[in-house]
């Protein structure tokens, strides 16, 4: 029986003018890259479940895209991970949200579906679960892009100057 | 945000999505990514993973609803993914974009704004990566 597998580094106003050619090439390649890392697993029999959480540990891992290591920062100038995984096969599902250490939240994610009778933790309580399940958690210079940070200064000035939060440009918002 | 969604050889579906949110979120902001059914959603029929406005997603609870349409109303996930994306999320105010596998391994990547990161593959052949429609 085949196997499918597809991902997505996000949605939004991608306008062709402002991507520079080199930019573009690291995204298709950490896209080409991540996607690889989940068809291994197909490919060797592995399960479905384990295909998704390879893939997207990959794009948590490199800075091109808004999750794990490349994710944007809130109005309070630090960054906080959300993340799921579901398996359709048992519905059994497993979510994270407000991590600020975490490597791979969606390691965090799985852990909570595996060890707890529960789908979401959030918070202090969820990154002292994550620690306790011996997850990698990294300081706060780990997550830290200029990029991320410069879109920040920005939409916060927009905000201040009397912008709508709700009417950020895609760009900015979903980085 | 990122996510994926795949079909193993034994025919299981599964959905994973991971994300920063949105720059300047109000901090303690919980968006679609972890609320399942509306950012991430995973049963026999379908597995979806959004990326976008996620409090649209949330309100709609838009990837539970790809699998509703499938297993209530008989549609295909191209038609039922092309509803949600282009009629349901746009109602919402929304913008952004889904990518989901049936338990046929169909893959879909619909997406009502500029463009979206993606990439796709079936069995060995060559992969597939976009970003504009």
């Amino acid at each position: 029986m085949s196997f499918s597998i597809a991902i997505h580094g996000g949605a939004g106003t991608i306008l062709r003018s402002e991507i520079q050619p080199e930019e573009e090439a690291r995204i298709r390649a950490g896209l080409a890259h991540a996607l690889e890392q989940g068809r291994a697993v197909l490919r060797a029999g592995g399960a479905a479940l384990d295909a998704v959480q390879a893939a997207v540990m990959a794009l948590e891992d490199d800075p091109c895209f808004n999750a794990g290591r490349g994710a944007v920062f809130n109005d309070a100038g630090f960054v906080e991970l959300e993340a799921a995984a579901m398996d359709g096969a048992t519905r059994a599902a497993g979510t994270v949200t407000g991590l600020r250490r975490v490597r791979n939240p969606v390691c965090a994610a799985r852990e909570v579906m595996r060890r707890t009778p529960h789908v979401t933790l959030g918070f202090e309580a969820a990154e002292r679960f994550a620690e306790a399940c011996g997850l990698p958690l990294e300081d706060a210079a780990y997550f830290h892009t200029d990029k991320r940070w410069a879109a920040l200064q920005q939409e916060l000035a927009r905000i201040a100057a009397g912008g709508d939060a709700s009417q950020a440009s895609e760009q900015v918002k979903h980085g | 945000t990122v996510g994926a969604v795949a079909r193993d050889a034994q025919g299981r579906l599964a959905a994973a999505t991971s994300t920063g949110g949105r720059t300047a979120k109000m901090a303690g902001r919980i968006g679609d990514t972890p609320v399942i059914g509306a950012g991430t959603w995973a049963d026999e029929t379908v597995a979806v993973s959004a990326t976008g406005h996620g409090e649209s997603f949330v309100r709609g609870a838009l990837a539970h609803e790809i699998s509703a349409r499938m297993r209530l109303a008989g549609q295909s996930l191209a038609d039922a993914a092309e509803a949600v994306v282009m009629q349901e999320l746009g109602a919402l105010a929304g913008t952004g974009g889904i990518i989901a596998v049936d338990r046929n391994g169909t893959i879909v990547t619909p997406f009502n704004c500029e463009g979206m990161y993606r990439a796709w593959a079936v069995d060995d052949a060559p992969p597939q990566v976009a970003i504009y429609h």
